[in-house]
């Protein structure tokens, strides 16, 4: 369902250059909940945004369901996204002057052929899932950051994704909260979503069925090819 | 050194209101080493935000340096805060169009007798200090959630403050960052700083010498009272 080969990322900046990701080669099948770790600065958050098809890569390719993303019109491209993509981003990235009911409605704003009143109560049931009814009429700076954190969980969960990228998911939560949201990421892999999940922690990469290490923008370890 | 009684915030959004903290008690002496921990929403970066001088208690008194802070005058208040106090925020809070340097340079200009050159000089030691030396150009989009975070380290520091506040300095670092940082905090307390730290993980608690567990706005353990 998604296939990296030899994706190189290299962000510019004057006559800065640094090299995010090199020749990065990466493959994963329908179904599999996979875990990213790595050292701070050795390209997870860079991986994720372009295979969340939110940033292109320098070189290289980047197939999604077969499809070569890069030969992709933008507008099509946004609707492979939106249709089969959900994103949790690592700094959350909700609409501060937004309510967090609204905020998860946004995704869904986007996919045709939905009602206002299937939206919002897609949303509410999205919002009960992260047990953050209670505060659906809050704005983000109105919300502690692990309930800010779960907004934006909820947000992507709200599209019924196939795909499932959250990066560093559980970051600002406590140890239970964090359970309850690693239950919803296995019960929604055992119904056959595919996940992708970026973590520092290594209790919460157990959850996971397969992991990967990335050091420098590329995978130096990965559970899977070792069968270990 | 500081000494909260009976401290009660309560957030007021047109109908509804929030009780964040709820008469807490709370006392530190200079040179402890406390890990304030709880669930998500429980009322850890309210408290930060009070004892950092950054909001006011609804009710309650707070005493910074025996001083009572609710008493103060802004300028006042303000000055005894640059002078004493070094804070990390749980998102950072960098300027966005400035460079990392910068940033890290920020809390110097507000305070008296440093010349420029010295002003520069330890923003460049504060970077060092985090490992980020090879960084001090890029602007705050322009670096990973953990560089980030390495960053408002380093500002939190620049100004050698007495009390140390940090709110979750390590949700966005692997294992081996977060280590680092913690041997920076345990060499600034064993030379003499005050340190509070919230966390939401036990390893990252167990480096401090004190633990609280906040639940609903109230401190239900206290491993000091306690002498456990
Ligand atoms: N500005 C605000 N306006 C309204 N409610 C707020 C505001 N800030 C925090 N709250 C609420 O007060 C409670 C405590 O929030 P706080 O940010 O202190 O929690 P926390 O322990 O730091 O949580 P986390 O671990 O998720 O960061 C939460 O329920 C939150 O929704
Ligand atoms: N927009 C950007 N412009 C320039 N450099 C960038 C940009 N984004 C990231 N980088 C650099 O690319 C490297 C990889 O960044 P990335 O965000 O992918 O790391 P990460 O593994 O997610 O780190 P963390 O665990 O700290 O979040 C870092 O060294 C960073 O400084
Ligand atoms: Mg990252
Ligand atoms: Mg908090």
């Amino acid at each position: 369902i998604i296939r990296l080969e030899k994706v190189t990322k290299i962000y510019k900046m004057g006559d800065i250059e640094v090299k995010a990701l090199d020749e990065l080669d990466f493959t994963m099948e329908e179904g599999d909940f996979v875990a990213v770790m790595g050292a701070s600065g050795s390209g997870k958050s860079t991986l994720m945004n372009i295979l969340g098809c939110l940033d292109l890569p320098t070189e290289g390719e980047y197939f999604l369901d077969e499809k070569s993303v890069g030969k992709m019109k933008k507008d099509e491209l946004a609707r492979l996204r939106n249709a089969k993509l959900g994103f949790i981003f690592q700094n959350f990235n909700l609409l501060p002057r937004t309510t967090a009911l609204d905020n998860i409605e946004l995704p869904l704003l986007y996919a045709s052929g939905i009602t206002r009143r299937e939206r919002h109560e897609k949303a509410r049931n999205s919002l009960e899932l992260v047990s953050l009814s209670d505060r659906h009429k809050h704005h983000p700076n109105q919300l502690s950051g692990g309930q800010q954190q779960r907004v934006a969980i909820a947000r992507a969960l709200v599209t019924d994704p196939l795909v499932i990228l959250a990066d560093e998911p559980t970051g600002n939560l406590d140890t239970a909260t964090s359970k309850d949201i690693m239950n919803i990421f296995k019960s929604l892999n055992n119904s056959g979503k595919t996940i992708l999940l970026v973590t520092h922690e290594t209790d919460i990469a157990a959850y996971a069925k397969r992991k990967i290490l990335l050091r420098d923008g590329k995978i130096i370890q990965d559970t899977q090819s070792r069968k270990n």
